[in-house]
C-alpha cells in the first residue's frame, strides 16, 4: 500500500458517498446515467468475484464488498425508487452501451494475463469496461450542458481516483521489481484521459468557489 | 495471473 493508492481508494469511496447522498438521500437521479451505474455494477461484480476464493487483505476484502454493495444500491434505487425514477433523464441517457460492452468482452477473452484462466478473462473484461464506463455519464452531462454541483463533485472524485491510481502504478513500477500489469496501465491511461475535458471545465468553473456549477459547451 | 500474483488492487 502506498499513499497514492490509498488516496485513490478514498477518492473512489467519496464518489460513491456523493452519489448515494444525491440518489438515496436527496431522492434525485437527475443528471445521473443509469447506464454508467449499471456498467460499474457489472465491473465490480465481475472483477471481485474472486472474493469467493482470494484473500489479499481485510482492507481489500471489505472495500470489494463495499464497492459491489454501493454500485448495486445505486442501480436499485435508480431502477425501482419512485422519486428517483421520476427524476431520471431516461430520454437523454441514450449512449449505446452495447458498443462498449461487446468489444470489452472480446478484448477480455483475447488479451489477458493468463489465457488458461477464465477468471483472468473476466478480470481483464472488467478492467476494459471500467475504462469506458464513464462515457454514458459524460454524454448525458454534455447533453444537459449545465451540471449540478453534487454531480460535478461526483465525476471529479471518480476521475481523481483514476489519476491517483496512475501515480500508484508509477510508484509500484519503480519500487516493486516484479510489478508489470501492462493491461491496467493502458486501460487506466485511457480512463483518465476521458476525464481530461471534464477536469478542465470543472477547474474553470470551480476556481471562483466550489458552489459554482459547471457549464459544458 | 501469469505473474503469479493475486490481484491486490481495487
Amino acid at each position: 500500500m502506498n499513499i497514492f493508492r490509498f488516496l485513490g481508494d478514498m477518492s473512489h469511496i467519496l464518489s460513491f458517498l456523493l452519489l448515494l447522498h444525491k440518489i438515496v438521500g436527496g431522492k434525485s437521479a437527475a443528471g445521473i446515467s443509469l447506464r454508467t451505474a449499471e456498467m460499474y455494477a457489472i465491473v465490480f461484480c465481475t472483477r471481485y468475484i474472486d472474493l469467493l476464493w482470494n484473500f489479499a487483505s481485510l482492507y481489500n476484502y471489505l472495500l470489494k464488498l463495499l464497492f459491489i454493495g454501493a454500485s448495486l444500491t445505486i442501480v436499485y434505487f435508480m431502477r425501482y425508487g419512485p422519486s428517483q425514477k421520476a427524476t431520471y433523464n431516461a430520454d437523454e441517457d441514450a449512449f449505446p452501451v452495447q458498443y462498449l460492452i461487446a468489444p470489452c468482452a472480446v478484448l477480455g477473452v483475447l488479451i489477458n494475463q493468463d489465457h488458461s484462466s477464465p477468471f483472468e478473462m473476466v478480470w481483464a473484461f472488467s478492467i476494459y469496461l471500467e475504462a469506458v464506463a464513464i462515457l454514458p455519464q459524460l454524454f448525458l452531462l454534455q447533453k444537459q450542458g449545465e451540471v449540478e454541483n453534487l454531480t460535478s463533485h461526483y465525476v471529479f472524485a471518480l476521475g481523481a481516483y483514476r489519476a491517483l491510481y496512475l501515480l500508484n502504478w508509477m510508484f509500484r513500477f519503480m519500487t516493486e521489481p516484479d510489478y508489470q500489469q501492462r493491461i491496467v496501465w493502458l486501460s487506466g491511461l485511457v480512463q483518465t484521459a476521458l476525464y481530461c475535458d471534464f477536469f478542465y471545465h470543472y477547474y474553470q468553473s470551480k476556481k471562483g468557489g466550489l458552489n459554482k456549477s459547471v457549464k459544458l459547451p | 495471473g501469469s505473474d503469479g500474483a493475486v490481484h491486490d488492487e481495487l
